[in-house]
């Protein structure tokens, strides 16, 4: 463990917590895609399988089940909660997201570091996780500007991946032969497409107004 | 066992 994978996951946990706490304490997922969220639940449910097969510390288990449970409940609170889901937009969240689902898919069937169920699940994990923030950057670009908790919420996101990547940059100059092309590639392009997000929240911030995406 | 050190990460 390095300080970059720690900040990474701190950072990680905190988007997930502010997201239930906006939706729980104002009970509305005013501008959340529902899709992103359904995407990023399907991301770690394949990932975490080996949850109850292999212990690695308490640590990893612990943040396991919060991630498993936070991005559940989120879906939940979406779907189900009689308050909550009145304020989903759903004609607006309309990105197709089966249609980056099965590619994933497949290309987890081309592309693993094993061909066993639980490797070609964790490649799939990787790539739908590098793609699952784009309804929710559809979303904001339809809906222009955005509150500054779904603006936090993606900031953290986006910064959480390049946070592992600089753990990654650091653990192959620490590693001998710690080399993961998959892991690498599919989180180089999530973080790239957070980069032009990136670019007008702090443009954002400088001019202290509030979010502004271009149309 | 081939620790596979990258599945210890989240």
């Amino acid at each position: 463990m390095n300080i970059f994978r720690l900040a990474g996951d701190l950072t990680h946990l905190a988007s997930v917590l502010v997201l239930l706490l906006k939706i729980h304490t104002i009970k509305s997922c005013a501008g959340i895609s529902l899709k992103t969220q359904e995407l990023y639940a399907i991301v770690f449910a394949t990932r975490y399988l080996d949850l109850f097969t292999t212990y690695i510390s308490l640590y990893n288990t612990l943040m396991k089940l919060i991630f498993l449970g936070s991005s559940f409940s989120i879906v939940w609170y979406i779907r189900k909660h009689k308050i909550v889901r009145r304020s989903y937009d759903k004609d607006q969240d309309t990105f197709r997201h089966y249609f980056i689902v099965l590619p994933c898919f497949v290309l987890a069937l081309i592309i693993h570091e094993k061909f066993t169920v639980r490797e070609v699940l964790w490649a799939f994990s990787l790539y739908l996780e590098a793609v699952a923030i784009l309804p929710q950057l559809v979303l904001l670009q339809r809906t222009r500007n955005i509150d500054n908790l779904t603006g936090q919420y993606v900031f953290l996101l986006g910064a959480y991946r390049a946070l592992y990547i600089l753990n990654w940059i650091y653990r192959y100059f620490t590693e001998p032969h710690f080399v993961h092309w998959i892991t690498w590639i599919s989180g180089l392009v999530q973080t790239l497409l957070y980069a032009d997000f990136f670019y007008y929240y702090f443009q954002s911030m400088k001019n202290n107004g509030k979010l502004q995406l271009p149309a | 066992v081939d620790t596979d050190s990258i599945k210890d990460e989240l």
